[in-house]
């Protein structure tokens, strides 16, 4: 099974360290300096595809993740969210082709199933370039919004902004990924409930391990004034955004990405 | 005597709240959700000035807090530090009719001795938009780099960030504000060493007293893992800004901007 997830935001905001904290394994290795010197030099947003294998419990999953260096990094960020969007659309055009030979064994699934995008805790909105591009890409597959480096906003100042971002995406119409909720008080409608109420998700990421006051060994940020650990439910939805991506909603995210945005994407050819 | 000191910085980057913090009482108002989300429709930079009575030791300063909302908030920023360098630029031009007239009592000086250049914490490199507004801004007046919300960057990124702007400062050619050093052992040179080897100063803003573990109440941000506090100097580098803008350097301040700035405009006025 291909599993493609994107990663949207722009340099700095955390992205490589997240996936790598996610997957355990380094799976995106930072660039050095004079490499984003001179990302910054051309001015465009490119689309990099690092791939993997994942052995999670009883499934082998070919993880794709998909890069978008150059994403909103510019003094003139017009139109950085189209080359997202062509990509997404090139992977349900190659799909649909292949779905329409007479042989169709060995079809490449390269849709992309999930994209998280990568918000800026600055605490007071979202900027007009995370709406314009989250409208976008959430038209045409599984938005889901973090925001990054919630380590900055303290717990009052997380609570306002993340009722802020949501109340700006449903005043804009920005569709994001949303569980299933099937019955009132099914075990798996109850988590789910709590998956979209923790929404949009606060992630901290380190892959490094580091010693707690108390003495334990954590995956986390080691600050003069404390440890901010990534694992910890009190500090960050970390654990929640990976229990979706990977062990409860992965099959939801390909499932919807097939019935949902790509069905959508096809009506669409077919009919011009 | 009047001091203005400018913030720039785009909107969610904290200028408010440390300038609140630094003068001990608010005079700059948090600007309500509706005004913000107006704000990011009118795509301009707006020049906004507040004005306070400060009481410093012995002698009392007229204070002008300029702050520019709009600057860099928008998805194309291209020229965003026009209205920056024009205001810079008038405030000159003012002065110096004002002191070609035949008499001259009641001169307003309303020239910028310092402006604060809020830099985002990104942990990699200084954004083209910063290279290209404190480029502008350094060749007119006394910038200021500051290294915004630095409770986001542990100790070891922020050495390593702190000296990645330094480079590209020093590579760009971008002029700061550097305090004088007149003697190798002289208490003052000493002190000024230090304030230039902590630059671009790393500031945390809270207006908030919060209790830390040990019981003490500082101004500080609370967070689940620990207290940042405004005041340690173990934390930033609040203390020594605090204490070049408004108690060791101010002097030197108002006087490189006459001697300096201003000299350099006015040769240049009066050559064409
Ligand atoms: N405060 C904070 N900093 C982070 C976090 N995750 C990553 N960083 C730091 O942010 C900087 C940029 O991270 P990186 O993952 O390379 O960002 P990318 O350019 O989006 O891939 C690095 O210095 C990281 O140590 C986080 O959760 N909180
Ligand atoms: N992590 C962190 N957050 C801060 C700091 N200073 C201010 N903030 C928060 O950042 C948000 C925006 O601050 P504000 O001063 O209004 O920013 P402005 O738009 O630049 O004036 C608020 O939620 C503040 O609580 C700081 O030093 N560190």
């Amino acid at each position: 099974t291909n599993f493609s997830v994107m990663v949207v935001g722009e340099s700095g905001i955390g992205k490589t360290t997240f996936i790598n904290t996610l997957f355990t394994t380094e799976l995106i290795e930072p660039l050095d300096d004079s490499t984003r010197r001179r990302k910054q030099l051309d001015r465009t947003v490119d689309i990099n595809i690092h791939k993997a294998e994942l052995e999670e419990k009883v499934f082998n999953v070919k993880l794709n993740v998909i890069d978008t260096p150059g994403f909103g990094d510019y003094v003139d960020n017009n139109d950085c969210w189209h080359p997202v969007i062509d990509f997404i659309e090139n992977q349900y055009e190659q799909y649909l082709r292949q779905e329409q030979q007479p042989i169709r064994k060995d079809i490449v699934d390269m849709r992309v199933h999930a994209c998280l995008y990568f918000i800026r805790p600055n605490g007071h909105t979202l900027k007009p370039l995370d709406v314009r591009a989250m409208k976008a890409i959430g038209a045409r597959c599984n938005l889901i919004p973090v925001i990054a480096k919630s380590d900055t906003l303290t717990p009052m100042d997380l609570k306002q902004f993340k009722k802020r971002v949501m109340d700006v995406i449903n005043a804009q119409n920005i569709r994001i990924y949303t569980p299933p909720i099937e019955s009132e008080d099914d075990p798996t409608s109850i988590k789910n409930r709590e998956i979209i109420t923790a929404m949009p998700f606060a992630i901290i990421g380190s892959t490094q391990e580091v010693p707690t006051p108390d003495g334990r060994r954590v995956k986390g940020r080691i600050y003069p004034w404390g440890v901010a650990e990534v694992e910890s439910d009190q500090h960050c939805d970390f654990k929640k955004l990976r229990s979706l991506l990977i062990r409860t909603h992965m099959l939801d995210l390909v499932t919807t990405t097939e019935e949902v945005h790509y069905d959508k994407y096809r009506s669409t050819q077919m009919k011009t």
